[in-house]
């Protein structure tokens, strides 16, 4: 099945 | 800072309490916006207010106002959608702001007070991306969709090709989908639905926080996915008269 991913892997604190 | 309608604001809370419990709000002499994300950190919402939407609004210092929804919301409730509201913030008294409610037709007019609260906001920075694929459409139609599929199953499918863009839903014992193609027919723009791509895409994001994303459908007629393999789905939702938008960026199921 597929995994809910999270924003931190694309997003990042500036 | 006057609003016309504290239907705004309503419409508003409606679309992030969902996700958001509490978050900063940053007043400057734009407007007021706010970013934050829900605890579990799949969805960011981003809020912009512009100056163009207040009847009149006047910010002498930068200010953070730190918001709890559900008190915010019982002070919301006590206003009619057509009262005007004005906040005030006071930058000697950062421990609480003003609002007042003011229905000019029947002359009341209801004052409250709301605590602020110190949070220890998380800001994330959103890259420029280059999207793959966007596509706008009237939000109703969107929010139909999502709403429909989302009781097939939990994940849903967003395919965008030649064919046009294709919602589909699983479940266990049964699948659906829904394939929309470009209508150039229409007249009224808010009514359109356009489709551009580079390449083809498909990408699944969980349904469940997908029609939390479609409350903002009462902020706006339209609404613009934006997407790219592998990225997180932009749902942007543009108020009318440049008053501001809502955005919500939601990340994808993977392998």
């Amino acid at each position: 099945g597929l995994r809910q991913g999270t924003l931190h892997s694309f997003f990042s604190k500036p | 800072a006057r609003l016309p309608r504290s239907a705004v604001l309503k419409k508003i809370l409606d679309s992030v309490k969902d996700l958001v419990k509490e978050t900063n709000w940053d007043c400057n002499e734009e407007g007021m916006s706010m970013q934050a994300l829900d605890t579990g950190r799949i969805v960011l919402v981003e809020v912009m207010l512009r100056e163009a939407a207040f009847e009149s609004y006047a910010c002498e210092v930068p200010m953070t106002l730190g918001i709890d929804m559900e008190p915010f919301g019982k002070v919301l409730r006590c206003a009619g959608g057509d009262e005007k509201v004005t906040i005030k913030a006071s930058r000697n008294d950062q421990d609480h702001i003003e609002l007042v409610f003011e229905n000019e037709e029947k002359e009341r007019m209801s004052a409250f007070e709301l605590k602020l609260m110190d949070i220890d906001g998380e800001h994330m920075a959103v890259p420029d991306a280059e999207w793959g694929a966007e596509i706008s459409m009237p939000s109703s139609e969107f929010k139909k969709i999502v709403m429909d599929l989302a009781e097939i199953g939990s994940d849903l499918t967003i395919a965008v090709s030649k064919l046009g863009v294709t919602f589909t839903a699983q479940g266990n014992n049964c699948k659906g989908s829904m394939v929309l193609q470009p209508s150039t027919a229409v007249d009224k723009k808010s009514e359109q639905v356009a489709i551009s791509f580079t390449e083809p895409l498909e990408m699944t994001f969980a349904a469940p926080y997908m029609k939390m994303i479609t409350k903002a459908a009462a902020l706006s007629s339209t609404v613009t996915l934006s997407l790219d393999e592998a990225c997180p789905i932009c749902v942007r939702y543009e108020m009318e008269d440049n008053a501001g938008h809502i955005k919500y960026y939601l990340a994808p199921k993977e392998d």
